[in-house]
């Protein structure tokens, strides 16, 4: 079974939509670059001036939420 | 702002664009209608000139579409993602592609099509997206009046790094 992931709001999201999330949209683009998923959870909170928690709290899962452009927001 | 990497940007100033495809959502012409608005927001402020095609080739290319629709970049229905583009090059290069899963408006609080084609076409002109809150090239979308859009500061100050200032 996918691991949940607890957010702090109490429900659980999926870790596979989180990581679906951080792939398509803060993507790894070296192989050596081994980010936990925290530290990529961190990079996205930066991006959109959240507080830097690498846990997904309320605010970040709301984001992940909102509709958007199908880019990604860091580039190689 | 950010530019994308490697700074692609057109070679030319006079650019064309064709309608390939139309949502069922709204009347032909008014998706004809936001799609020349959405352009004139960065024409407006720089030597960039649109002009509409319909039978050849064009540098923007324009089409709704859903889930997989031959780019390697599905759609993921209602909601989630509402659009994306190319970045300015040959063949897909500056085409942008709206998710026809969506409702998309011209002046309600479903999707705007204006404000989300003015955004897709920052990055078929080689903007990627910015960090900063209110940028139109905020990847996040909110809506607000478009008959009152102006082009935020952040952006402008991109394309212009682009493509300069409109000749006065």
């Amino acid at each position: 079974l996918p691991l949940q992931l607890k957010a702090e709001s109490g429900s659980s999201t999926d870790l596979e939509k989180v990581k679906g999330y951080l792939d398509k949209f803060f993507p790894i683009f070296t192989k050596t670059q081994n980010l936990s998923i925290e530290e990529r959870i961190k990079e996205m909170q930066k991006f959109f001036h959240l507080t830097v928690t690498g846990k997904l709290d309320t605010e970040t899962e709301k984001i992940m939420k909102l509709p958007r452009c199908g880019r990604p927001d860091v580039s190689n | 702002y950010q530019t994308l990497p490697g700074t692609p940007k057109w070679g030319k100033t006079n650019l064309t664009y064709k309608i390939l495809s139309y949502t069922a959502d709204l009347p032909r012409r008014k998706v004809d209608d936001a799609i020349k608005r959405a352009l004139m927001v960065w024409s407006d402020v720089t030597p960039l000139q649109f002009r509409r095609v319909y039978l050849r080739r064009a540098d923007i290319e324009i089409r709704f579409a859903r889930r997989e629709h031959g780019d390697g970049y599905p759609f993921d229905g209602s909601g989630g993602t509402l659009a994306h583009a190319f970045e300015p090059g040959e063949g897909i290069g500056g085409d942008a592609h709206f998710d026809d899963d969506e409702k998309w408006s011209e002046i309600n609080q479903d999707i705007n099509l204006f404000l989300v084609a003015a955004h897709e076409f920052g990055h078929s002109l080689g903007l990627d997206h910015s960090n900063v809150t209110g940028a139109l090239m905020y990847p996040i979308y909110s809506y607000q009046n478009p008959e009152t859009f102006r082009l935020p500061e952040d952006d402008r100050r991109g394309i212009q790094k682009l493509y300069g200032k409109k000749p006065s």
